[in-house]
């Protein structure tokens, strides 16, 4: 299975040719449902001396191939010709062997054969299927199961990390055939961690960013309790949080001093989704 | 810099069907585009992940919390106030890391395994913004250096 997965090499890729193996493919996580992760695994030039680092993009609901590993950490970035690839010298399998997982099922090239899936996805299911995949994929490459393990990610993915490292500690001595997932960090970026306090930092970066008005943020002051979930449910609080969050409609939100697409020519926009 | 329309070509890439056989990808079908983020119904969530992250720095997991200093979406302040709430004793107080001689952001290390650190100039997503100044910042995660 492992040598089938292996990519020869991808349209467009810079004809000087790579140092590196690439692979891609499903792993089942769940053989009833007919449940299939896709995964898109980039070595490092000397691969075995590095460690294994699964990264995973947020949403939830966005995917880890397509703005993790095209647009962030990958080896390759995509030219606005939508064909040719360029390599980006930055990518992180100068240092690590870099596996982006679509997760959870319906995410990019992730399926599953029981459509009931797509309505109740979440954090815990989400885990479970990341844990498993994880210990199916380490039976496709054994080389990597006794590698040091780093979990990474950025937004929604600041659940997704936290919780599959939960479930690896959770079940690390109920593994089978000999696997031992040596797990030694995660790393977070821009990350959903606390909902009450993420809410209040995004509002406060707002008004200390010069993006809404003393007013506007004196409303929030006064109307909001982020101490509490209930602190935040009422009439008057949801009115001026409303109002600050029309900034996200005027700017970039993501990157607050960078412009927006003004290309008239790319049509139908592939929109991110919210954080939640 | 990163490029504001990278979605369009990344999209354009990934529905291309040569791209997809030679990813080994299962397409379903030109009625159901690669999309760079479908919406979902997500009932089953936590408020917070606080709990997680504290079980894991007591196993003696690494945590690295780090915050593109210009992400609006989920800001810095998110971040600060997040690691505040876990209350951590400081290790090493707030202070610039640099690369090419320049502040690359700030960092503070806390007891117990966990490190803030921001990333000036960078993004939501750090990586496309921030490219040299993100390598660097997981280089030294990965090797376990300040």
């Amino acid at each position: 299975l492992k040598e089938k997965d292996k990519i020869t090499k991808l349209p467009g890729q810079p004809a000087a040719g790579v140092d590196f193996e690439q692979y891609s493919g499903y792993v089942t996580v769940d053989e009833k449902a007919g449940r299939a992760l896709f995964y898109y695994l980039v070595e490092a030039p000397d691969a075995a001396k590095r460690p294994l680092l699964v990264w995973f993009n947020g949403g939830p609901g966005c995917s880890s191939l397509g703005i993790g590993a095209l647009e962030e950490i990958g080896p390759f970035r995509v030219m606005s010709d939508g064909k040719t690839l360029f390599s980006n010298p930055f990518a992180w399998n100068r240092v690590a062997n870099v596996l982006f997982l679509e997760s959870p099922a319906g995410v990019g090239f992730s399926y599953s054969n029981t459509t009931s899936d797509y309505d109740s996805n979440g954090d815990t299911q989400t885990a479970e299927d990341a844990y498993v995949f994880l210990v199916n994929w380490l039976e496709r490459f054994p080389e990597y199961k006794h590698r040091d393990l780093f979990l990474a990610g950025e937004s929604y993915a600041g659940h997704f990390a936290p919780q599959l490292a939960h479930a690896i500690l959770r079940y690390n001595n109920q593994l089978p055939h000999g696997i031992v997932i040596n797990l030694k960090g995660i790393a977070i970026g821009n990350a959903a961690i606390n909902d009450l306090t993420d809410n209040k930092g995004m509002l406060d970066f707002f008004w200390t960013h010069a993006l809404i008005s003393d007013e506007n943020h004196r409303e929030i002051e006064q109307n909001c309790d982020f101490n509490v979930a209930e602190g935040i449910k009422n009439p008057k609080c949801d009115a001026a949080i409303e109002k600050a969050k029309l900034v996200m409609t005027q700017i970039d939100i993501y990157n607050i001093y960078g412009p927006l697409c003004y290309n008239t020519s790319l049509v139908d926009p592939p929109k991110k989704s919210s954080v939640k | 810099s990163s490029d504001p329309c990278i979605d369009y070509y990344v999209f354009e890439y990934l529905n291309n069907p040569a791209v997809q056989k030679a990813l080994h990808a299962i397409s379903a079908g030109p009625d159901h585009p690669w999309m760079i983020c479908n919406d979902f119904s997500w009932e089953d969530t936590v408020p917070s992940v606080l709990p997680a992250l504290k079980e894991l720095t007591a196993n003696g997991i690494q945590v690295l919390v780090y915050s593109g200093d210009v992400d609006g979406r989920v800001p810095v302040t998110s971040s600060r106030y997040s690691v505040n709430a876990l209350k951590l004793p400081v290790k090493t107080p707030w202070h610039p890391w640099l690369v090419a001689q320049q502040a690359a952001g700030y960092v503070e290390v806390y007891e117990g395994n966990l490190t803030l650190v921001t990333v000036r100039g960078g993004g939501h997503q750090v990586p496309s913004s921030q490219p040299h100044r993100a390598l660097v910042l997981i280089k030294y995660f990965l090797q376990g250096e300040p």
